[in-house]
C-alpha cells in the first residue's frame, strides 16, 4: 500500500477518504487515515473531533464514508482511540445525528442506521467503554432505538478476550 | 484537578 505524503494532515487525509467524489470507499486512503491515526501524538483525539463533525455531513456519502472511517479506526487504533470514542465528547456528535432535538430530523435514514448498529456493535464489543453502554441504554430508553439492530459486523470483535491462564 | 479530571468532570451525554 502507498503510504501518506509526509505533508498531508490528519484533515486532509480524511477529506479525501470521505470524499463524495470516490465511487465506492476507497480503502486506501482510509488505511492511510487509520495509520496516520497510530502514528500522530494526539491522534486519536484530533482524530475524533473531526470525525465528529465530519459525519454531520450534509452530504449523505460523505457522512456514510466517515462513520466507515470511524468504524475502522475502531478495528484498527486501538485503546487510545476506544478511549476517545468512549467519551460523550464524542458519543454526543452521534447522538446529534439521531435525537430531533438536533439533526435527528434531518439526518438521512442511512446515516441513522448506520450510527445506531456502530453503537450497538461497540456496546457489545467495548464493554470496557461504559458510556457507550450508557448512550445506547439512552437512546433506547428515549425510543430513539425502537430494539437492537440485528446487523452485527461480527468480524469486529469475534470473541471476548480469552482470561489469562493465569488469574 | 488534573486535566484528565476536570475533562472527565465535563464530559456529560446531551439530553436527547
Amino acid at each position: 500500500m502507498a503510504s501518506a505524503d509526509e505533508n498531508e494532515t490528519l484533515e486532509t487525509l480524511l477529506n479525501k477518504a470521505t470524499s463524495p467524489m470516490n465511487r465506492d470507499e476507497d480503502w486506501e486512503y482510509i488505511m492511510n487515515f487509520c495509520d496516520r491515526v497510530n502514528i500522530e501524538l494526539e491522534g486519536p483525539e484530533i482524530s475524533c473531533r473531526l470525525l465528529g463533525h465530519k459525519m454531520q455531513s450534509p452530504q449523505e456519502r460523505e457522512a456514510l464514508q466517515a462513520l466507515t472511517v470511524v468504524e475502522a479506526c475502531v478495528k484498527n487504533c486501538g485503546e487510545s482511540f476506544h478511549r476517545q470514542v468512549g467519551k460523550f465528547r464524542f458519543l454526543n456528535e452521534m447522538i446529534k445525528l439521531i435525537s430531533p432535538k438536533y439533526l435527528g430530523t434531518k439526518s438521512p435514514e442511512s446515516v441513522k442506521k448506520k450510527v445506531i448498529e456502530m453503537l450497538y456493535s461497540w456496546q457489545a464489543g467495548l464493554p470496557q467503554e461504559p458510556k457507550i453502554i450508557e448512550a445506547y441504554q439512552m437512546l433506547k430508553k428515549q425510543g430513539l432505538v425502537k430494539e437492537d439492530p440485528v446487523y452485527m459486523d461480527k468480524a469486529y470483535f469475534p470473541s471476548p478476550a480469552p482470561r489469562p491462564k493465569n488469574a | 484537578l488534573g486535566f484528565d479530571e476536570e475533562e472527565e468532570r465535563d464530559d456529560h451525554m446531551l439530553p436527547m
